[in-house]
């Protein structure tokens, strides 16, 4: 399972639809001071299950929501979508049959969230054991490493470490 | 489940051992078990790079701690691969003869592990086959832009 | 003491307010107080980078706070200078532009400030008037040799 | 007041004495990474009277002294000088007429502790007294910023927000 895409619109200073579309296995995002780089990570983090805000760097969950700038007005709605390739089947359970896999969230002002998975109406849960056993989402999430905190997986509590290697199982 | 957590602890730790002194030309790292009971018992990292005494975490420098957790972090990857491995200015700390090693690894792994990483550093830039710019041109908005590395070099640097 | 801090209070935040656009090339930042009793009052840092609404500090990116915290701390340096400023690493999640302001607001106030920068980096080796080089020839002992910018370059990265 | 030379022996990776000479505003430190360049900046904390190992990335207050390498063996003590010009004696108090000052401590693995301030014996009250009112010591500590911590400056809470300004007062 490879992913192809990450689709953001109206999620933190990303308001207007893009799309990082990955075609290699070695992609690189580049960018001066404050341009937007670790709220791609933010968004990964989100759609994937994440449920505090301030591992989000916010206070509350509708700060991902785009909050307006200079010359634009906030807007009402989040929403980012991963889009996977899984035409090696790779994916277990009920999705090993589909050649693509799209998984995407939502948020609106109101607090009302939403997951879908193929354009099905899911629960937060279902996401979470579409990945579960690998190293995205979970606890220990190492499969994405916010700035500055590769340390930490070493600097870990013993019983913390004991953690992570149970979920690499 | 004893068994399970044994199994998987000496496949990690085999993979860490290994990792390790690929990314510091040499020395040695392990991790080691709190207590004997496989049921409760934590983990904790020794790494002892070359020519050193120092086996603990603590000791390390800036560089020596973040070279000895992306070892870690490899290790996991090579045992179980997530559909993908995302890195946010990981190679910030790192000098060049480190990053260099680095990016070794991340090519020689990218044959079974997708990567994306941030970087502002010209030489993992140049390990990337392909390069997403992002540019805040209108001030507080995001947006994408396609680079070459030497636009990239003049984004970040 | 009342009219001791609020004096104190004031002089930094003058001179931190000045700062921040120097080293931002825009924006504002203040220190705003949590409560109306100068003897019992906390303080908080509200940041605003150019073009930009948010003025929290949780959500500037890496870069950003450590641009925020350097202007902070070059304020409490104007107002009561101590004998050194020892920096280590400190401008390693900066990119290149902000290196550069950086850079030039240290040259500047290296007339009253003697700076001591620990650095990785090119732009800042090339700030300094003399270099030390730290190694480790032998494993496991430090020893200083004299180098200059070029050697430097070889050594760090 | 300037500081013009930091003398270290048996600190640390530093076991043969080391004289770093600092003779102008502008003085960088390079080199490979675990080479020793934060050893320096833990050894002038040190100097200026940090009691805590943990401030020190150690355990125990001994772990500042050299414990050994592949070739060297480890050594009894560990000794950190500063040297300033005080020519225009800006110091105040009982050192404004010296024109050098020196501060220096020591510690032998027994755990004996030294302070000397130009030779005479005193006691780590006095050097901390000595730079009182500058960002030298103290709980902030402004004038010596280690690696990763400067973003600790603007993100302390409120109420140690104020003691880092009524420390610069
Ligand atoms: N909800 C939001 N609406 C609008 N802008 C936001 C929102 N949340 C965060 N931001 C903006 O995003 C910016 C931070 O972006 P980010 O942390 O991705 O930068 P970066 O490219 O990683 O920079 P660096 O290289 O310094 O790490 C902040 O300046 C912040 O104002
Ligand atoms: N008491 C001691 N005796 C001998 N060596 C020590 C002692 N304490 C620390 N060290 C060694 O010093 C090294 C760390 O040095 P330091 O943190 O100064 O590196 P650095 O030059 O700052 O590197 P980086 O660029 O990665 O930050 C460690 O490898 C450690 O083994
Ligand atoms: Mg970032
Ligand atoms: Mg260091």
């Amino acid at each position: 399972m490879r992913l192809t895409h990450i689709k953001l619109a109206g999620f933190k200073s990303f308001v207007d639809p893009t799309t990082l579309s990955l075609a290699s296995n070695l992609t690189g995002v580049v960018g001066p001071n404050g341009c937007g780089k670790s709220n791609v990570i933010d968004a990964v983090r989100w759609v994937t299950g994440e449920s505090n805000a301030r591992h989000l760097r916010g206070e509350a969950l509708e700060d991902v929501i785009f909050n307006g700038s200079n010359a634009r007005k906030p807007v009402g709605r989040a929403s980012v979508e991963l889009r996977f390739d899984n035409s090696q089947g790779k994916l277990g359970g009920e999705w090993a049959s589909y050649a693509e896999i799209s998984v995407r969230r939502e948020l609106t002002r109101d607090g009302a969230s939403k997951y879908t998975i193929n354009n099905t109406r899911a629960r937060r849960r279902d996401v979470v054991d579409l990945f579960l056993g690998t190293g995205l989402g979970g606890r220990s999430n190492y499969a994405v490493i916010e700035q500055g905190a590769v340390n930490r997986l070493i600097e870990a509590r013993p019983e913390d470490m004991r953690q992570v290697l149970e979920e690499a199982a | 489940t004893r068994q399970r957590f044994k199994h998987t602890y000496e496949q990690i730790n085999d993979r860490f051992s290994a990792m390790f002194p690929e990314l510091f030309g040499g020395g040695e790292a392990a991790l080691t078990l709190t207590e004997q009971d496989w049921l409760t018992t934590g983990v904790r990292v020794m790494a002892r790079p070359p020519g050193k005494r120092n086996a603990s975490i603590q000791m390390l420098s800036g560089g020596e701690k973040t070279l000895t957790a992306v070892a870690l972090l490899f290790a996991l990857f090579e045992l179980n691969p997530a559909p993908f491995c995302m890195l946010d200015e990981i190679d910030a700390p790192l000098d060049d003869a480190n990053v260099a090693r680095f990016c070794d690894l991340v090519r020689t792994m990218s044959d079974k592990v997708q990567f994306i990483v941030i970087t502002h550093n010209k030489l993992t830039m140049e390990l990337t086959e392909q390069l997403h710019g992002v540019t805040m041109a209108e001030p507080g908005v995001s947006r994408l832009v396609s680079v070459d590395i030497d636009t990239a070099l003049g984004m970040a640097g």
